[in-house]
């Protein structure tokens, strides 16, 4: 089973179509394992990113670099994972 | 294991096998309304399942809902669950269901990608597409919502099969696609389709692949904007709505953009709600609001399609 420890879900807002270049350019490099869960579409629109704990540093850095702002939607998603697994199991019982 | 359709936790996420074990419940519960029928087999051979709520007639008109052809988006699913159990409630109770399941029959197919939505609950809460097996890569998988035959391979689709919107080797490679494609041609009766995904709080109506809109977007978005307003009524949930391509991105061999071309008027398709920016892993508390929101949407919709027959 995959475990998502210490990825986070970052909600990214682009100011223009510049930016939402770059975002989408950050979502094809394969090394970095991003995964758009809200795709970027329009200046001002939020996005959402799940970005894997080893990449968490080198996306940041990018979304800095570039002026790009975002916040932290999801701090751990494992943390939900297991919550979700809880409930799940509490619902059987 | 679940006992009966009663006793069944709808604020729950649940398995496919407890999802299929349901979907027995609710037709021996219902009988004379509810069947269920098989419309094919997934890769890994699971059964595509369609419930089909009739209340008799031969090839009457009909509506199709469908939830879950991203594995992931696990409110979907559980929204299919709450809503099919609804419809099967409210036949006899509610004077619109009554009036819609009178003259028009309809189908809900609840896990639309099978494989992906176990492979969510044994090995990656995240996977998004098919299961299916692409020769030439190591990745697995399609995404099922770009292997439809409308604007098919074209911009908002991938060709590389690691890639989450990757459209596969040809229209309909994918047997969920195919099943789905089949059962419509076959039927031919088919006034309106509705595929639900979750989220970003969205109802579209074609095109995707394309920005010329289509000859009925007067009356699509009139239908978005009444449907949006009955959602929005229960809860103050936010929706936007418009056509795919002008409300988020260009996307092509999408599932209501074929639906669309084939003669389906009516062809929409929800993103559901997050509220609280929680994306894919929406609490289970919020499955019920969802649904409840979704379902006075959905109604709209039908009641539009049976009243308005073309």
């Amino acid at each position: 089973e995959q475990l998502f420890v210490g990825d986070q879900v970052l909600r990214i807002t682009a100011s223009d179509e510049e930016q939402i270049t770059l975002l989408r350019v950050l979502g094809e490099q394969a090394e970095l394992q991003v995964d758009f869960w809200r795709h970027p579409t329009s200046p001002g629109q939020p996005a959402d990113l799940r970005v894997p704990f080893p990449s968490l540093q080198a996306v940041k850095i990018f979304l800095e670099s570039n002026s790009i702002s975002y916040s932290i939607m999801i701090e751990d998603v494992q943390e939900l994972l297991d919550e979700e697994k809880k409930t799940m199991t509490k619902s059987r019982r | 294991v679940e006992r009966s359709t009663s006793t069944f936790d709808f604020a729950s996420y649940h398995t496919i096998d407890e999802i299929y074990y349901w979907m027995d419940m609710l037709v021996d519960d219902h009988p004379s309304l509810v069947s269920k029928i098989q419309i094919g087999q997934s890769y890994e051979n699971r059964p595509l399942y369609v419930l089909k709520f009739s209340t008799g007639g031969s090839n009457r008109s009909a509506i199709w809902l469908d939830t879950g052809i991203h594995s992931r988006e696990w409110i979907t699913q559980a929204t299919g669950i709450w809503t099919a159990n609804k419809i099967a409630k409210e036949y006899g109770q509610d004077p619109s269901v009554t009036a819609i399941l009178d003259s028009m029959d309809i189908f809900f197919e609840i896990v639309t990608n099978p494989d992906g939505f176990a492979f969510t609950h044994s090995s990656n809460r995240m996977w998004r597409k098919t299961r299916s097996i692409n020769p030439s890569s190591h990745c697995v998988g399609v995404d099922p919502n770009r292997n439809w035959d409308a604007g098919f391979g074209g911009p908002g689709a991938s060709g590389n099969p690691c890639s989450e919107t990757y459209h596969g080797p040809y229209a309909n490679s994918e047997p969920e696609v195919k099943a789905i494609v089949d059962f419509v041609k076959n039927h031919g009766n088919i006034k309106a389709f509705v595929s639900i995904h979750s989220y970003s709080q969205l109802l579209f109506y074609p095109y995707g692949y394309t920005s010329t809109p289509v000859p009925d977007q007067k009356e699509l978005d009139q239908i978005s904007k009444k449907a949006v307003a009955a959602l929005s009524s229960l809860y103050g949930t936010n929706y936007k709505y418009g056509s795919i391509i002008t409300t988020i991105y260009q996307a092509s061999g999408g599932t209501i953009d074929w639906t669309y071309n084939q003669g389906i008027k009516y062809s929409f398709t929800f993103e559901l709600r997050d509220t609280g920016r929680y994306g894919f892993l929406l609490p289970a508390k919020e499955i019920v609001p969802t649904a409840q929101e979704t379902w006075l949407a959905l109604k709209v919709i039908m009641l539009h399609a049976r009243n308005h027959p073309y």
